[in-house]
């Protein structure tokens, strides 16, 4: 289903930050929002990695891979308790 | 952990260990469940201010405030986000959206790695005497990020990230994923970013043992922990109507005692119209087949303790559980929901041939209660994760291994002791198995060794723990696989068994920074995107400089020789660092075996003042072997008083 929504987190590339931004969770929504409208953050994260997770299609997930400063955009995994 | 302290030589080394002033400024961070803060494990009775550096908080929400947590427990936060995302809100009514534990796993391995000591604990009196923490000075900070539909990376990594701020130094995550590269695996991410501020990140090896390749966590800036038994046991045997009796274990105890003469004893898949029968799924048991009789019940595949509630339900008055190939002679002890047993497979498999051969037989069981003093102990549990590293084959995993077979830790009021539904007893302290209660005890033990020494990187911990870890029991034995029954290879125990009063005071050290790592990561020749990922900024690899993970400053040796390996020369650099006093160390090399020779450059090194370092370089001279030939030895530098041990690892492809 090509509309289904899964978890992905995305890493950014902070370095490449436009200038334009005051600050990277501005950039963070800017570049979601390039992708779709409704797409909310789950988390934003500052120190583990730099990036957020949100909501998103496949094909909106690879759009977003495709925009600058996007490092990655990584389905989200389920680990388990050992 | 009524054990795990006096088996590790905690309790003897007082003197040798941090004043627990100084254990008190070190903050373990636990990703798990939540925490159950009503146990007796989370007291902070003289316990003084949290420390200043602290920036965590105690989240409330269902049946948990801000008063919960004290000066023992000093943060509580819950990550549901990423869990809700994806399968919907969580059931209020049966789980709480808070940092409460319902479940039982995070309050058990967060006070065995940091619980406060508890007199006269025990599981329905097994296991008897005072609980503690590896460090029971530590304070303690608990993230929730497990739920009853899983543990997402999204929620995993905040909890990370959230960690890191807060200002853990060491962070104990006992749960793992499927196999990936390091920039796609959450933990192997934010582990990169907490090791970068100097944090320890413990993680457990996985439970997929004794099958090959079964590691998680593997990266090299996690310290991987596999499991070992202690020297306790919970006997209980099983005695046939042929007169011959089979050694077993178990934590049954209750009101459904055995009377004490022979019953009726059928083999589960001879009372079932199932294929698999014989492993007490449930539904499968035939009810007027097993009704008032010991049922045998094959281990795998469904819980061990759900076994036992499936034979109750039908009628069953006792359980022997038969362990089968997957698990050898291993006994894991269960607090069975009516009287069982546990069995390895060779008395497994006899007992079958009784139940088979013997028109009306009988079997009885009788509980013995607690035992300590079992040797040998400890050996390499079946279901510890193996290597070799699946992901970097050149970096030998487990690092370790620590206990985690039968260990009584802290438990939840909220599940009985086998986490059951049908379960309605409760305890203030469970005894359960894995490789996620090896992972606390190297977390606690990683506290003492940062209060001991606060500048030591997680590089310097993991290694000090990692060359002092014995392979060889005091009779001169090598560590065992219960797997086998055979010597366990670094395959299975990494460097060995942990002893953290010898890895207060290593002597040497193998340090890493961050930058070792990235160096590593280029010579995996990872993308500049990838490393980036990693890193959290610009690291671009020098097109100019060879890398080599062979370079990494592992306090470990895994030589890959490819196909028949003759005349391969493959050389390993390392560098030790002094951090203790002055002196000559010596290098000795164990290693026989046709295919490989191995030589050290130069064999002396000498240590004038703390902080010096010295290189040397192993050179591995391969010799054609058959594929999938392994061989293992050790370097070992002395210097008359310390050894400083690495294990080697050699392997033909």
């Amino acid at each position: 289903n090509k509309e289904k929504k899964a978890t992905y987190i995305v890493h950014m590339s902070k370095p490449e930050m436009p200038a334009s931004f005051e600050h990277h969770t501005h950039w963070y929504e800017s570049s979601l929002k390039s992708v779709s409208d409704s797409a909310q953050m789950l988390y934003t994260y500052e120190n583990a990695i730099h990036g957020f997770s949100t909501r998103l299609t496949l094909a909106e997930a690879k759009l977003l891979e495709s925009q600058p400063g996007i490092l990655s955009v990584m389905l989200e995994l389920r680990y388990e308790l050992h | 952990t009524t054990r795990t302290p006096e088996f590790l030589g905690l309790d003897k080394s007082a003197d040798l260990l941090p004043q627990s002033d100084s254990v008190s400024e070190v903050i373990i961070g636990v990703l798990d469940t939540g925490v159950w803060p009503e146990s007796k494990s989370f007291l902070d009775t003289g316990f003084g201010p949290v420390p200043s550096s602290w920036k965590g908080e105690c989240e409330s929400g269902t049946n948990f405030t801000t008063k919960n947590c004290n000066r023992k427990l000093i943060g509580a936060r819950f990550f549901a986000r990423g869990y809700e995302a994806t399968l919907g809100p969580v059931d209020e009514s049966k789980e709480s959206k808070s940092p409460r534990d319902d479940d039982g796993h995070g309050t058990h391995t967060s006070s065995t790695a940091g619980g406060s000591s508890v007199a006269d604990a025990s599981l329905f009196g097994y296991a008897a005497g005072t609980a503690r923490g590896m460090a029971a000075r530590a304070r303690v900070a608990v993230y929730k990020v497990c739920w009853v539909g899983g543990c997402f990376s999204s929620d995993i990594l905040a909890a990370m990230d959230k960690a890191i701020d807060d200002g853990v130094n060491v962070l104990s995550m006992s749960l793992g994923g499927s196999m990936s590269y390091y920039y796609r695996d959450s933990v192997a991410i934010g582990a990169f970013a907490a090791m970068e501020k100097g944090i320890f990140v413990s993680c457990s090896a996985g439970n997929a043992g004794p099958s090959s390749y079964s590691l998680s966590n593997v990266a090299p800036w996690i310290t991987t922990v596999g499991a070992g038994t202690l020297d306790r046991d919970f006997p209980a045997f099983v005695s046939l109507g042929n007169g011959k009796n089979y050694s077993g274990v178990s934590l049954y105890k209750g009101d459904a005692i055995l009377p004490g003469k022979l019953l009726p004893f059928v083999y589960a898949g001879n009372a079932s119209n199932a294929t698999n029968g014989n492993l007490c799924m449930m539904g499968t048991l035939i009810p007027e087949q097993v009704a008032g009789k010991i049922v045998l019940c094959d281990r795998g595949v469904n819980p061990r303790v759900q076994k036992g509630a499936v034979v109750k339900a039908a009628g069953g008055i006792g359980m022997v559980l038969s362990n089968t190939d997957a698990n050898g002679e291993e006994l894991v002890a269960d607090a069975h929901l009516l009287p069982a047993t546990a069995v390895g497979k060779k008395g497994g498999d006899e007992i079958k041939n009784y139940l088979f051969s013997d028109p009306k037989p009988t079997a009885t069981i009788l509980f013995e209660g607690t035992k300590v003093g079992i040797q040998p102990s400890p050996v390499v549990a079946a279901f510890s994760s193996r290597g070799p590293n699946s992901i970097t084959p050149d970096i030998l995993k487990p690092d370790m291994i620590a206990p985690g077979v039968n260990i009584l830790a802290g438990w939840v009021g909220s599940a009985g002791p086998t986490g059951l539904a049908t379960d309605g007893r409760r305890v203030e302290f469970n005894i359960i198995s894995g490789t996620s209660m090896s992972c606390p005890h190297v977390s606690g033990l990683a506290a003492l060794i940062k209060a001991a020494h606060p500048d030591w990187s997680p590089a310097a911990i993991k290694s000090a723990l990692m060359t002092t870890a014995y392979v060889t029991y005091k009779n001169g034995n090598k560590l065992q696989d219960v797997a086998t029954g055979k010597d366990s290879t670094p395959f299975d125990h990494g460097a060995g068994h942990v002893d953290p009063v010898s890895a207060l005071n290593p002597g040497l050290v193998y340090d890493l920074t961050a930058d070792d790592y990235l160096n590593f990561l280029c010579a995996l020749n990872y993308s500049a995107t990838e490393i980036t990922s990693l890193a959290r900024r610009k690291f671009t690899c020098d097109a100019s400089k060879k890398y080599s993970v062979t370079d990494l400053n592992y306090p470990s040796f895994a030589v890959n020789f490819g196909s028949g390996g003759a005349d391969a020369v493959i050389k390993h650099s390392r560098t030790l660092t002094n951090v203790g006093a002055p002196g000559t160390y010596k290098v000795l090399i164990t290693l026989q075996s046709p295919g490989v020779k191995v030589a050290v450059e130069p064999e002396t090194l000498s240590f004038r003042q703390a902080n010096e370092k010295k290189s040397y370089t192993v050179t591995f001279t391969g010799s054609s072997m058959p594929a999938d030939t392994n061989s293992f030895g050790r370097i070992e530098w002395s210097n008359g008083k310390q050894i400083v041990g690495s294990p080697i690892a050699v392997s033909w492809t």
